[in-house]
């Protein structure tokens, strides 16, 4: 159920 | 020149344990204030994040800021040829291309020392915004462990849900249910057994089982395991390591479609 965020989407690239 | 001596070497071992079934290889970066290392797992669903500081070391030595992109499973050959008991230090030159692991058994009697190429990786360095938690959860790591290898066993997904009362683990999948619920520890004698919800408000989020059992073999690195969560935002899975630091596992929650 249900999809997976990729982790790229919350954290902003340095 | 890096130099950094570690009476244990089990934590050096553990940590590796913890981070090799989600990364093939990782770049450890030095510098004064101690070992870094941050990546994404293969499929970009989590991150692991890791820090060892200088102060926690019996020495410690880096003059100059240096990346070592370290295959992992070359890492666990060699550290499995320390003793637990063992002294281990890492070296390296500055702009070297190879680590050298020298291990010492505890009376100098054996000292052995392997030398590993290193690799130059890309890396991928994410920002993680300072955030502020709706839940922060402290239980066992023990009772983790036991949670999430229990819960795999009924679906690909555990729904976490956390009041002030407590916090709810829950799956479902072909062969049924499963519901596991964690009152706060009224008493505490022992701060490594009791179960605690700091909540601001409550949460529900839903999680890949798969990962948080990966997170798990961070397990041996400490009794307490603290889960933070807000709607919305990653899953951060704290295990502290010793005194020397920490490591941190994010993990994207599940949205529906």
């Amino acid at each position: 159920p249900g999809r997976q965020f990729d982790i790229q989407e919350y954290f902003l690239e340095d | 020149m890096f130099e950094a001596r570690l009476v244990q070497s089990s934590i050096l071992k553990k940590v590796l344990e913890a981070i090799k079934d989600l990364l093939n290889e990782a770049t450890f970066d030095c510098s004064d204030s101690g070992i870094q290392l941050q990546a994404m797992d293969n499929s970009h669903v989590s991150l692991v994040s890791m820090n060892l500081r200088s102060d926690g070391f019996d020495k410690y030595r880096c003059d100059r800021n240096i990346s070592m992109g370290m295959n992992l499973g070359s890492m666990t050959k060699i550290l499995k040829c320390a003793a637990n008991e063992d002294v281990v230090t890492m070296k390296a030159q500055d702009n070297a291309d190879t680590v050298t692991f020298v291990f010492e058994s505890p009376n100098q009697e054996k000292v052995s020392d392997y030398e590993m190429k290193l690799m130059n990786l890309d890396q991928e360095h994410l920002g993680i915004p300072e955030t502020e938690y709706a839940c922060v959860v402290r239980l066992p790591a023990g009772e983790f462990a036991r949670i999430c290898r229990d819960l795999s066993q009924f679906g690909e997904s555990v729904v976490i849900s956390c009041t002030k009362e407590g916090v709810k683990f829950s799956s479902a999948g072909d062969i049924g249910s499963a519901n596991i619920k964690l009152a706060q520890t009224s008493n505490v004698d022992k701060e490594e057994l009791a179960v605690t919800v700091e909540m601001q408000e409550p949460v529900t989020l839903t999680f890949a089982s798969r990962y948080l059992n990966s997170f798990t073999k961070a397990t041996s690195l400490s009794n307490v395991v603290q889960l933070s969560m807000s709607p919305d935002v990653p899953l951060v899975v704290e295990y502290r390591i010793g005194e020397i630091g920490h490591i941190r596992y994010y993990l994207a929650p599940k949205i529906e479609d």
